[in-house]
Parts: structure tokens; C-alpha cells; sequence
């Protein structure tokens, strides 16, 4: 309903954006 | 105070109203999966971070507005929380794993998932001030983004980490809410992660020494 672009890939959540993988 | 002003903050608090002031029973599950049990260090720091909130806030719109700050700062740990185990939820989906020990004892994740929850609980009230007060309400606009990054002394940079899982995790916010998100990462993508002393320099540093075969570029380029 927005149109926010999503641009992380499937292998990229939180964890790893804190190096917490 | 307008009818969209209003709609914006009674969607918020009407989504959050299932969302309690305290970690939910399937978030409280994550955190005794923790090697180390994050419980104590949440609630400690969600305290000390109230008191500096509580504080600027009564700076920035005057002492007698606290109570103001003060809902607000209750609504966006609701926010915090519900955000919170979305995202879990979806990690543990995704990684196939339950205990997120690290995550969940990182300062600085919890610190930006809060500063998130409150930019969106205070994007929410801004329409309220500049529809109320003609748009020339100086005080609430001292409560605009970056401010709360200044009031928990955090990186812009560590910030905009959160947001697009923020965004993912929540698909109740509203499209408005959406859009000032993405206004505060394209700040920081612009100009604020730029400025000197940010942890993005030391991030392209190390790229830089990790042998990486691409020319990384200069911090002025």
C-alpha cells in the first residue's frame, strides 16, 4: 500500500546488519 | 486538530493497544532462549533512555508539555516491542535459528529499534502541531528528525539499519509514517552519515584493509 523500495536481499536481515549472523 | 492528524495517531494507538508496555510472552520467550538472558539490561536501559527523552523533550517544547513526552515515550516503547518480535519472528523464519543471543544483548540495536518506534509514535503527533498551530509551532519542530538521534547520542548510520526491517516488520504503518521513514534514510544517506566522527568512515576502512579488489572511495569523494 506504500511505495517504499525494499532493497535488502533475502541473506540480509537484522542479524547480519549488526554482524550478529 | 485536523481529521488526518487525528486519523494518524488514533490508527497508531489503535494498533498498539494489543501491544503491551512490556515484552509480550512470545518475546519473553526469545529472551530466556538467549545464552545470556537480555531481560534486565531491556528494561534498564529502556528506564535511563526515558529520562533523557523525558528531558529534552521538556527542553525542547516546555516544562509544563512533560506529560506530552511522556505518552509518547509510552507509546513508542509499545512500538519498540511489537516491532521487536515481528522482527525475531521473521529471523527465526529466515535463519531457521532461536537464539538470537548477540542480537538481543546489542546496545546499539535496541537503542535504534527505539529511536525508530519513538520517530514514528513523534511522526505521528507532528501532523497534530502543524495543523493546530499553523505550521509555525518552533517547538515541535526541535522534536523533528535527527533530534532523537542527538537525545540517545546515536549514529545516524546505526539508525538507518533498522529502518527498512522496521518497515517490513510493521505492514500497519501507515503510508504517511512510511514516507517520513524513508525522508529520514534518505537524510542520512545524503548528508548526516557523512559527517565526521561517523561509524561509516571506520566501516569503509576496514572494507578497504579487508583486501577488497574494488578501489574504495575517499570519504571526500
Amino acid at each position: 500500500s506504500h511505495d517504499y523500495h525494499f532493497g535488502l536481499e533475502d541473506h540480509e536481515g537484522i542479524s547480519e546488519l549488526f554482524d550478529c549472523d | 486538530i485536523s481529521s488526518s492528524a487525528m486519523t494518524s495517531i488514533q490508527q497508531l494507538k489503535g494498533d498498539l493497544i494489543s501491544t503491551g508496555d512490556k515484552p509480550s510472552s512470545n518475546l519473553d520467550t526469545y529472551f530466556k532462549n538467549c545464552t545470556v538472558d537480555p531481560t534486565q539490561d531491556v528494561l534498564k536501559r529502556l528506564e535511563t533512555l526515558e529520562k533523557a527523552f523525558s528531558q529534552r523533550f521538556g527542553q525542547a517544547v516546555g516544562p509544563r508539555c512533560v506529560v506530552l513526552g511522556e505518552q509518547r515515550f509510552s507509546l513508542g516503547v509499545r512500538q519498540y516491542y511489537k516491532v521487536m518480535e515481528a522482527m525475531l519472528k521473521s529471523e527465526e523464519k529466515r535463519l531457521s535459528v532461536q537464539n538470537f543471543s548477540k542480537l538481543l544483548n546489542d546496545s546499539t540495536f535496541h537503542t535504534s529499534l527505539l529511536a525508530c518506534a519513538l520517530e514514528v509514535v513523534m511522526a505521528a503527533y507532528g501532523g497534530v502541531s502543524r495543523y493546530n498551530h499553523g505550521g509555525g509551532d518552533q517547538a515541535e519542530t526541535d522534536v523533528c528528525f535527527p533530534w532523537i538521534l542527538d537525545v540517545f547520542n546515536l549514529a545516524a548510520f546505526d539508525f538507518y539499519k533498522v529502518i527498512e526491517s522496521f518497515i517490513k516488520a510493521d505492514p500497519t504503518l501507515s503510508k504517511d509514517i512510511v514516507k517520513h521513514l524513508e525522508t529520514c534514510e534518505n537524510l542520512i544517506m545524503e548528508r548526516i552519515a557523512w559527517r565526521t566522527g561517523s561509524p561509516l568512515f571506520e566501516l569503509l576502512r576496514q572494507e578497504h584493509e579487508g583486501g577488497a579488489a574494488e578501489q574504495v572511495e575517499t570519504p571526500a569523494s
